[in-house]
């Protein structure tokens, strides 16, 4: 479902090119359930949005249910984005000045469910996260966890066929760390796939596959 | 060199009381090292925000040095946050038009220092932290575990006497992890006093007392 080869990404800051991914190849199959581990710093949010088609890349190709990404432009991106990637962000990305449950039904409000059915939906997402009580909060009146499981929410409302998590446990405690986890091992069951990124040892080991990045490249890969 | 008695804290969320912190009491004496603990949501950001003088309280007294905060004015708090507490943030709240470099070297500016010897101690804490190539970064140029790390070496670049860390290795890989908690052992051994939020067990284990929150009071406290 994913296959890149000799991926290269550089940023550039100041007058210098700054290579962040060097000949990276990578090939996921349709619902494998893949970790990705690494130092920070080492490339695995560049990674990430590059095959959430969220970032571009330098040299490579990335073909994503054999589509050549970088031949789509910017509609067929969005439409790729909103029916067929969910993703969680290291760093949430909520809207602000909306509520937990505006926020999760966003993605559903683009793929034009209607009103009753989104609330719904949504509702029943929030619930699964344990955060049915706190709904009607904004991201600035919610904990960090808190915010963390609303990200996670939003990513899963719309069932999608790839699950992208960038460290989704990060700020949960242990119990709710489990519980997240089961949903993944649930949407894993379901035929879904999922890579997800994390620097937990034991978080990594609830998924099939490990591949450890090292300084732009893939070090390990090592099924579990 | 903290002593909270009967301390109540709720928030007002539409029109309705959501009490967060009930009848809290909790001294911590100079020099201690504690990790506070508790599932999310419990009230742990809350209870540092009120001790790092950030957050004001409804009921109960807060004396940090045997001062009475509540009694305290805008300038005196502003004092107070500025030379004796070092705060790491769970969203790090960086100033995103400034480099890693001057995110770092904003609380010298603060106390007055020079600005040779301002960038020489920026530098100094940069290199502890490891992103000494990266300090003229800004923070959407960094990575989140690279974000996180200039969030902690901003905290200790006036070497506060007391050190409030929200969850600082919440997305570190285990060996960055590790050289920032050898990092907190220095500073607890140079005398200062810290209280780490976390809720990873491993991480908790290097303090010296575990706290834990549940439901807004606290349930367990524990020497190691
Ligand atoms: N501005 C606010 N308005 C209303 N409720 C709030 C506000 N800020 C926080 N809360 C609520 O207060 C409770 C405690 O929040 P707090 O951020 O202290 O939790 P926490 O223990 O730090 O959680 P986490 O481990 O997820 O970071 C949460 O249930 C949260 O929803
Ligand atoms: N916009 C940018 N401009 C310049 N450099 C960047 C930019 N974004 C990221 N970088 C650099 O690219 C490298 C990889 O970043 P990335 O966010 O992919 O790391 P990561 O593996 O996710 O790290 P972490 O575990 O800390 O989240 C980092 O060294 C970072 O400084
Ligand atoms: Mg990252
Ligand atoms: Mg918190």
């Amino acid at each position: 479902i994913i296959q890149i080869d000799n991926l290269n990404k550089s940023y550039i800051i100041g007058n210098q090119i700054l290579p962040v991914l060097k000949e990276l190849s990578l090939t996921v199959q349709k619902g494998e359930y893949v970790a990705l581990m690494g130092p920070s710093g080492s490339g695995k949010s560049t990674l990430m949005n590059i095959i959430g088609c969220l970032d571009s890349f330098n040299t490579g190709t990335y073909k994503l249910n054999q589509i050549e990404v970088s031949k789509l432009n910017d509609n067929e991106l969005a439409e790729i984005r909103n029916h067929q990637i969910g993703f969680i962000f290291q760093t949430f990305n909520l809207l602000p000045r909306y509520s937990a449950l505006e926020n999760v039904e966003l993605p559903l409000i683009y793929a034009g469910w209607n009103k009753k059915n989104r609330r719904e939906r949504a509702i029943e997402v929030l619930k699964q996260v344990g955060l049915e009580d706190r709904m009607t909060h904004k991201p600035n009146e919610l904990s960090g966890g808190q915010r963390q499981r609303v990200a996670i929410a939003r990513a899963l409302v719309n069932n999608p066929a790839i699950l992208l998590a960038d460290e989704p446990t990060g700020n949960l405690d242990s119990k709710t760390s489990e519980e997240i986890m089961s949903l993944f091992e649930t949407i894993h069951q379901n035929g879904n796939t999922i890579i997800i990124v994390t620097h937990e040892e034991d978080i990594a080991q609830k998924s099939r596959r490990i591949i450890r990045l090292l300084d732009g490249k893939i070090d390990k890969d090592t099924l579990i």
